[in-house]
């Protein structure tokens, strides 16, 4: 039996936003420390790895490994019937070839459930290795996905160089140059707006634009991002869900012909 | 001209 529920059908939302323009389906691996999905783009230039904790739930209870292959289309059209502050628990039996959602009104009056066919996906993990990088900035989630917005106006590519002063982000086409600078903010009253940048050497690397801002649906779940950064390798895009777990996005870099 | 690479060559199956 496996049984999941989270106070806010928002948050659930707000995560199949998340993923669903980079994922088509995505395999749900549950277990008693909590559901967790790994799952490649469909040209597989990026990963998206989900990590939801169990403790982060109001109820949770695993009692066998369980992987459930959904849809994540038709998830997100069960998800379009729930209201934001509805209850949502995620229910399925051992060995059951269907997943129900069900949906209650804070005040119990109205109850729905949605029943879901699982799918067999045949998806492969892949190992992630530990790295040092050389750079992790920390920055507003919101200005993160200003900048990959407007600067997929004037190419496909983005250059991120990061140095101690700062982190330099450009792009450049047929309309012309751009390039935005942020600085390390000095005294900040609030943390989610401050930009921390910890430098072990300079790095600059080029991404497509295009899935950096698939990677902004995410924006609505975090105030800040965390952007981890190592010379060839891929770039990792992190936002934290406050309280129950984080969705990180690698990115393989742009390489020379 | 830079070339988009795939994820999987940095990552290996499990």
């Amino acid at each position: 039996m496996f049984e999941a529920r989270l106070g806010q059908a928002t948050i659930l939302k707000k995560i199949l936003d998340a993923i669903k323009d980079l994922l088509n389906e995505g395999t749900f691996d549950c277990s008693d420390s909590g559901i967790q999905l790994q799952a490649m783009d469909n040209s597989h230039v990026s990963l998206v790895s989900l990590t939801l904790r169990s403790d982060g739930f109001d109820k949770f209870r695993c009692d066998r490994n369980l992987s459930m292959g959904m849809n994540l289309g038709s998830m997100a059209k069960i998800l379009k019937c729930a209201n934001n502050e509805d209850n949502v628990t995620i229910k399925a039996q051992d060995n059951a070839d269907t997943v129900t959602i069900m949906f209650e009104s804070a005040n119990q009056e109205k109850v729905s459930d949605y029943g879901m066919k699982l799918m067999n996906l045949d998806q492969e993990h892949l190992g992630i290795p530990e790295t040092d990088y050389s750079c992790v900035v920390r920055m507003p989630a919101m200005e993160f996905a200003r900048i990959c917005r407007d600067l997929a106006q004037f190419s496909e590519s983005v250059v991120i160089c990061c140095t101690k002063e700062g982190v330099k982000f450009s792009a450049s086409g047929d309309v012309g140059t751009a390039n935005i600078k942020l600085a390390q903010t000095g005294n900040v009253d609030k943390e989610e707006e401050a930009v921390i940048i910890e430098m072990q050497e300079p790095v600059t690397l080029t991404f497509a634009c295009r899935y950096l801002n698939a990677f902004t649906k995410a924006t609505p779940l975090s105030t800040q991002v965390q952007l981890s950064m190592c010379a060839d390798v891929p770039l990792v895009v992190e936002y934290r869900i406050n309280e129950l777990g984080h969705i990180r996005y690698y990115l393989a870099p742009k390489i020379e012909d | 001209k830079k070339l988009q690479s795939s994820i999987r060559n940095y990552f290996t199956a499990k």
